[in-house]
């Protein structure tokens, strides 16, 4: 295990007993392997370890504890910091005049129409919205899975025009608490799509748009979100098939440089499986 | 990327940086850089870095040949006379990784080159998954096996091939749920699905479909899944987008599975046999 690893780094060394400059530097090593097994962006991983080394060095050495314990609680602390704990928990921006407008967006197989019904399952009172108008069977999805959680399913105005069908449904769903937007998922080097995104949100106005990201995503992860992000401002992330056993350091790296909050995670393929996001929970899962 | 000049330490972290940038983990990225700073020395130094980086190109497209990635198999156009027909395939990989997309491309594909196709749709769990398949084959215009929402996925596949049978087909492309690696009781649902195909005819070929956005949990997932599943080829979609894949540098090395195609788009034109040198050539830029 990392502990283990660390452990054998601090033993190995002189100065036995206290994080100095020197002893520090095998340390840093081992956690940036780790954290790059775990995803996390390596331009954020070495930011990152900056942080990590100030506050190590400048931490008090404990008695009852070794180095390499020691060690790893700064890292887990920093970790966890970097992914809000000392924040309060980020709640839903709600639209104080109307409908809360939720647009997702993301990737393709990212997860957003199962995500558009778990949300709706969460907070009730929603209708679903269909702006997948490319994808075969995509609006048959969501109104199936609408069924499932109760929510009343908005199908397309046009099913050859997005941009009618998001007006369409802006008027269709002004009674509703929640009004939630699948989109078709796309390639943040698409202009033609993303351009096609940016129109939606102008329409569409959203109160929150959220970018609906696979957890076991690479170091593309960064690039994605800042991408999306330049181009529609994301008011936050969700990471979807946390149930598997990626480590989700895209979590790290997205929130460490566009400061964009989590949300929720996905937990599973149903419908109720869906959490708010722990950062000190996932804060343990990226350090393995 | 990679710069040019000398090459220096430098050059020999931005590409080891290239190298983690797609994917391809920091102890491969760093064994590589090694390895070919080890050929610079031996060769007295003076080499500029783009040849190194070509080096490692060439270094990176040996592993992927090393399993037979590349080698892309003879295709018989109208039917496949070595071995009883039809010819099955089995799609098989973690959710959203592409399956039902890749099932058609291959399906029309086939059909394209003139063979009789059927398309079985055993994922009978997803909402819309049979519908999303229906729609392929009709559009493909080749024949289409489902039943209910729910139904075992073992009885459809086997439904598919016993129609394929019937139908006079050359080609079955056999469509499953998506499923994570770490769920056991679905990789044994797939085991099962396996084994009663055996009764009529163990499939010719399963391929795992990897979303090339997937970082290193895809190694996980290609092990898992060969683990107990025959998968004989690795089908990387999604390569149109900005991500690159190089999680299967060390995949292939180590479980030797060949990468057999490529997605590069949504469309079933969108399907190419893998070019294990123009792969290598992305991941070092
Ligand atoms: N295990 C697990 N599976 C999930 C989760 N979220 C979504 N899925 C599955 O992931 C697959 C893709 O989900 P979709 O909702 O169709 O993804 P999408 O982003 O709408 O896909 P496109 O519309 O094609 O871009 C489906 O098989 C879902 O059941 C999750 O949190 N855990
Ligand atoms: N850009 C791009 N998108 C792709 C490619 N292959 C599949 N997709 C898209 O990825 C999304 C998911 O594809 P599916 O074929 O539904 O994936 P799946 O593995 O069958 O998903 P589940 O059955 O839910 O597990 C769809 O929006 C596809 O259009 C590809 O090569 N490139
Ligand atoms: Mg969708
Ligand atoms: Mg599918």
């Amino acid at each position: 295990t990392l502990t283990e690893r660390l452990n054998k780094t601090f033993r190995n060394l002189a100065g036995f007993g206290k994080l100095n400059e020197e002893n520090i530097q095998p340390a840093l090593r081992e956690i940036r392997v780790a954290l790059l097994e775990a995803d996390v962006h390596f331009r954020v991983v070495k930011s990152f370890l900056e942080n990590v080394k100030k506050r190590a060095l400048g931490s008090e050495v404990l008695e009852s504890v070794t180095p390499a314990d020691q060690f790893v609680k700064v890292v887990r602390d920093e970790l966890a910091r970097t992914l809000g704990a000392e924040e309060p928990p980020p709640e839903l921006r709600k639209n104080p005049a109307g409908p809360t407008r939720i647009l997702l967006c993301g990737l393709q197989g990212a997860g957003k129409t199962t995500a558009a019904a778990k949300l709706a399952h969460l907070l009730g009172k929603s209708a679903l919205v269909a702006l997948d108008l490319k994808r075969p069977g995509a609006v048959e999805q969501l109104r199936v899975m609408a069924e499932k959680v109760q929510a009343t399913f908005l199908p397309p105005a046009d099913p050859s025009d997005v941009r009618l069908s998001a007006r369409k449904a802006l008027e269709e769903g002004r009674a509703f608490e929640h009004l939630i937007f699948d989109t078709a998922g796309r390639l943040q080097i698409d202009e033609e799509l993303m351009e096609e995104l940016v129109e939606v949100a102008g329409i569409v106005k959203p109160d929150e748009i959220v970018l609906v990201l696979d957890a076991m995503t690479g170091q593309e992860a960064l690039n994605v979100a800042e991408t999306f992000h330049k181009r529609v401002p994301l008011t936050a992330l969700m990471l979807t098939k946390t149930d598997g056993d990626a480590r989700g350091g895209a979590a790290l790296s997205i929130r460490h440089v566009t400061g964009i909050p989590i949300k929720w995670i996905g937990t599973g393929e149903r419908p109720d499986a869906i959490e708010s996001f722990h950062p000190e929970r996932f804060a343990d899962r990226i350090l393995g | 990327a990679v710069g040019r000049g000398l090459f220096d330490d430098a050059a020999a972290e931005q590409i080891e940086e290239a190298l983690i940038e797609a994917d391809i983990g920091p102890e491969i990225a760093l064994r590589l850089v090694e390895d070919v700073r080890e050929w610079v020395r031996s060769a007295g130094g003076g080499v500029t870095a783009e040849t190194v980086r070509e080096k490692i190109e060439m270094d990176i497209a040996e592993i992927l040949r090393g399993s037979g990635s590349g080698r892309s198999e003879e295709i018989p156009p109208n039917g496949n006379h070595s071995s009883e027909q039809p010819r099955v395939t089995i799609l098989v990989g973690v959710n959203g990784s592409g399956k039902t997309t890749t099932a058609a491309k291959l399906a029309a594909q086939a059909a394209a080159r003139g063979s009789r196709v059927l398309l079985g749709a055993a994922d009978t769990f997803r909402a819309a998954a049979i519908d999303q398949l229906r729609v392929w084959a009709e559009r493909i215009g080749c024949e289409f096996v489902a039943q209910d929402q729910g139904a075992d996925p073992a009885a459809v596949a086997f439904d598919a091939v016993q129609a394929g049978k019937s139908r006079g087909c050359d080609e079955v492309f056999i469509d499953t749920a998506g499923r994570l690696h770490t769920q056991t009781n679905l990789m044994a649902e797939l085991e099962k699905v396996i084994r009663v195909l055996g009764k009529i005819k163990p499939p010719d070929h399963c391929f795992l479909t990897l979303d090339a956005t997937t970082g290193r949990n895809g190694l996980q997932q290609i092990t898992t899944f060969s683990r107990s599943l025959p998968v004989d080829g690795l089908i990387v979609t999604k390569l149109d987008g900005s991500a690159r894949a190089g999680v299967v540098v060390e995949a292939v090395e180590r479980l030797k599975i060949p990468v057999r195609y490529v997605g590069v788009g949504e469309t079933v034109e969108d399907l190419m046999p893998f070019d294990p040198e123009a792969f290598a050539r992305e991941l070092v830029r």
